[in-house]
Order: C-alpha cells, then sequence, then structure tokens
C-alpha cells in the first residue's frame, strides 16, 4: 500500500502554493485534490483496511466539499520520475499499476494463473 | 465447440448462438456458435467478441471481434493499443500470423489471449491469474459464464452416446452433410494420431470432429488448441486430460 506516497505529494504540492484565498489558487488546490483522488484510486487495490488509506479517500471527499471542488477536471501533470530497475526496458510514463506481475509481486507471492479455451465443433 | 474451464474441466457442448465466456470486472468475452452444416446439433465458433474495460490510467475500453475470414489485428476502433493513457503499451495487439493467429497482451491484468481462425472457424484460449478471474462485483449474483461454470447440463453432448453409433447412423443423427460419413472411426483415430499422439481428450475432439463433420481442419483445431494449452497453461503436468467431465444426470463419462 503506498498511500504515504499520495500523502506527500499531496502536502507537496499545496505547501507550495498560497493560502487558498484568490480563485487562481482554488483552482490549483481542486486539481491538486483531483490528482490526490487519483493517486488513491491507483492504491486502492492493496490499501483495503489501511486506516490512512481511508482516512484519505474520506478526507479528500471532505476537502472537495469545502473548497467546492468538481470531481471532473483537470490533474496535475504527473511528476517525472527516475524509473525504477525494473522499468528500463517500459515506457517510462507507463504507470506501475498497469504491470499487474510487478504490482503483484511486490505485495504477494507468484500469481496462480489460469487457463480457459474453446475450439472445435 | 470442446470447452475446457478454468477448472481444467472439459466438456463437448452445443452452445449454439451468443454464449458468454467470461465476464468479470475487467473484460468480457462473448462467442458465437453456428451449425457447421444446416440443422446439424454440432456447432463451431463463428465469432469472438472481447471488450477490455477502462481501466484507471492504463487503458481506454477496447473492442476485438473477430468473425469467419476476418481475423483483424487491431481493434475495432483501428487502433493496437490501449488508447492514449499513459499505460496504454500495456494493452497490445501482436500479429502472429496474417489473418490466422493473433496474440492479446494485457499486461495490466496480467492476461494473454490467443484467437486463430483454423479453417473456416475460430478458436480462443486465455491465461488469466485467479485473482482476475474472481474479481466481480457482485460474486452472489454472477451470471452464467462458461469459462468458469462450463455449459449447462442440457448444452453438453455425450460422447458415449456419438461413439456407439456406427459412423453412419452418427452422421445421421448429427445431421452433418455427405462429408460426415467420410470417415470410419478407424480411419478419423489415424488422422488424428497424426498431429495428436496422445490419446488424450484432445484426440477424443479431433475424432468427434472428424466424424461429425468430414472436416480435417478439425485435427488442426485440436492440435493449435493443445499448443495454445502448452504455452499459456501454469501446470505442465496438466496439460493432457484424459477423464471427461461428468455427465448432466451425475453419471461419470467414460474415461480414455
Amino acid at each position: 500500500c503506498k498511500i504515504l506516497k499520495c500523502n506527500s505529494e499531496f502536502w507537496s504540492t499545496t505547501s507550495n502554493s498560497h493560502h487558498h484565498t484568490g480563485a487562481e489558487d482554488s483552482v490549483e488546490f481542486c486539481t491538486a485534490l483531483r490528482t490526490y483522488a487519483h493517486c488513491t484510486r491507483r492504491t486502492a487495490r492493496y490499501c483495503r483496511g489501511d486506516l490512512a488509506y481511508h482516512s484519505a479517500v474520506h478526507g479528500i471527499d471532505d476537502l472537495m466539499s469545502q473548497h467546492n471542488c468538481s470531481k471532473d477536471g483537470p490533474t496535475s501533470q504527473p511528476r517525472v520520475r527516475t524509473p525504477p530497475p525494473w522499468d528500463s526496458q517500459e515506457r517510462s510514463d507507463s504507470p506501475e499499476i498497469c504491470h499487474y506481475e510487478k504490482n503483484f509481486h511486490r505485495h504477494s507471492a507468484t500469481p496462480n494463473y489460469t487457463h480457459c479455451g474453446l475450439f472445435g465443433d | 465447440p470442446h470447452l475446457r474451464t478454468f477448472t481444467d474441466t472439459f466438456q463437448t457442448c452445443k452452445i449454439q448462438g451468443a454464449w458468454p465466456l467470461i465476464d468479470n470486472n475487467y473484460l468480457n468475452v462473448q462467442v458465437t456458435n453456428t451449425p457447421v452444416h444446416p440443422g446439424s446439433t454440432a456447432t463451431a465458433t463463428s465469432k469472438i467478441t472481447i471488450i477490455f474495460k477502462n481501466f484507471q490510467e492504463c487503458v481506454d475500453q477496447k473492442v476485438y471481434q473477430a468473425e469467419m475470414d476476418e481475423l483483424p489485428a487491431a481493434f475495432v476502433d483501428g487502433s493496437k493499443n490501449g488508447g492514449d493513457k499513459s499505460g496504454a503499451n500495456s494493452l497490445k495487439i501482436i500479429e502472429k500470423v496474417s489473418g490466422q493467429h493473433i496474440e492479446i497482451q494485457a499486461k495490466y491484468i496480467g492476461t494473454t489471449i490467443v484467437v486463430r481462425q483454423v479453417g473456416r472457424y475460430l478458436t480462443f484460449a486465455v491465461r488469466m491469474p485467479e485473482e482476475v478471474v474472481n474479481a466481480v462485483e457482485d460474486k452472489e449474483n454472477q451470471g452464467l459464464y462458461l469459462c468458469l461454470q462450463g455449459c449447462p447440463q442440457n448444452q453438453q453432448i455425450d460422447f458415449r452416446t456419438f461413439h456407439s453409433q456406427t459412423p453412419e447412423t452418427g452422421s445421421r443423427r448429427h445431421g452433418t452433410g455427405s462429408n460426415g460419413s467420410s470417415f470410419t472411426p478407424q480411419m478419423a483415430g489415424a488422422k488424428c494420431k497424426e498431429k495428436l499422439p496422445v490419446e488424450d481428450l484432445y484426440f477424443q475432439s479431433c475424432v468427434f470432429d472428424l466424424l461429425t463433420t468430414g472436416d480435417v481442419n478439425f485435427t488442426l483445431a485440436a492440435y493449435y488448441a493443445f499448443e495454445d494449452v502448452k504455452v499459456l497453461h501454469s501446470n505442465k503436468d496438466k496439460l493432457h486430460l484424459y477423464e471427461r467431465t461428468t455427465f448432466g444426470s451425475g453419471t461419470a463419462a467414460p474415461q480414455s
């Protein structure tokens, strides 16, 4: 579960902005919140039952409501990050969530695979 | 068609018309089966539709469709990957043999799908993690889908009934055309043994298909189905199956 990464990215983004008083700041804050929400959704599969995760999800809803943020709207551009060694053969912008096996391996043992086939008459 | 389910049960089914093979949070696969001869209860797959559902920042919803004599190496929108999202390349179509064999790799769900056209008809094979197989919103009300539950009892064909008949009555019973009576069981067995030396259920399916249709392309269909199992199945000790799944009333089917 990588909810702390989402938390730190959100706080890092918002701590650089001003005090959220003007309309422009509000737009920026909503954008940061949507990005935060997006990040939590990515972690949902592995964070189920994690207190920090559920707190974050509720906190985001509250903040969105307080700031009248729309759930649909622009999000922040993803940050450029140094890809870990196992990503060296993949597109650098391909999110980790899009690699089932790499994701799975970090959280559990080797996945069990099943097979199904249909052929003939 | 012959169905090998996620739990390695093996059935021969009628399933004429459209039937779901897979239906979960990520993927929906539907096949359409048509009679191999007019009026025949023996059917084969003439159309396959695969819907990859929209998934986070990986893929947009993508639809793949193959029909008889049309096995494209692209989704219906003409694209070959998951769209415009940052993880779009975690879904891609690879053309193995033009018009005959494609592979779809869905890395974001750890899934590989193989679709072939052998003769006039289509074959389907998939390798999928159990976690994905079981990813359904409402498991209690999960509808029928063949890869998980197998064919309904009233759709299963009893091999024993077929094999107990002479080739001539067999072909009349199954309503096949003149080709249907061109093979005796001995001839069909010999033909199938050329491609499938082990007398497992793939071999038996091959014999069944030759006797019901007289179409030698079904020999290749069984052969490639087994080739796909060899590549996609995770347990190499379970490639060959010998025991047919028990029958409708609960009576055991004959062993090979």
